[in-house]
């Protein structure tokens, strides 16, 4: 007895729903930060962030179709934390680190927070 | 699933959604 592991089947998942977010499929929740709006799927969001896995874990808002957060978020950094979340790469901009460490921060996501920082602390360095 | 017998498949494992229909 024994099994096939097929080593690269977390990022061909990771991918389709890329792909489903690519074009609008089964997205069942939207995200709106200062007047821009974000659509996206409630499950990534739960297993890639803290903030959501509380947030759709409550029974009073596991149906919310619609988040607001609060305003102090900078669009910028969420939208380059969403896409990390749907593709496993985090967009490092000099201009944007800071606000992505601590947008990552308030998502709850500490690995993130932590990257970032080992990020600032050598471009200071360097 | 590491060690006991396990074999490596390295190929794509679900079909690939397309960029459009």
């Amino acid at each position: 007895d024994g099994c096939i592991q097929f080593t690269r089947h977390a990022g061909d998942v990771l991918l389709n729903f890329n792909r489903l977010r690519s074009r609008n499929i089964l997205m069942d929740v939207t995200i709106q930060i200062d007047g821009q709006r974000f659509c996206a799927h409630r499950a990534v969001l739960v297993a890639c962030s803290g903030l959501f896995y509380s947030i759709f874990t409550d029974p009073l808002k596991s149906n919310l179709s619609a988040i607001s957060l609060d305003p102090t978020v900078d669009p910028d950094g969420f939208a380059i934390l969403l896409d990390f979340m749907y593709t496993s790469t985090l967009t490092l901009k000099d201009s944007l680190v800071l606000v992505t460490m601590n947008t990552a921060s308030y998502l709850q996501m500490e690995h993130v927070v932590d990257t970032c920082r080992r990020f600032i602390k050598s471009r200071e360095q360097s | 699933y590491e060690g006991v017998n396990t074999i490596k498949e390295m190929g794509r494992s679900i079909h690939e959604i397309p960029r459009q229909e």
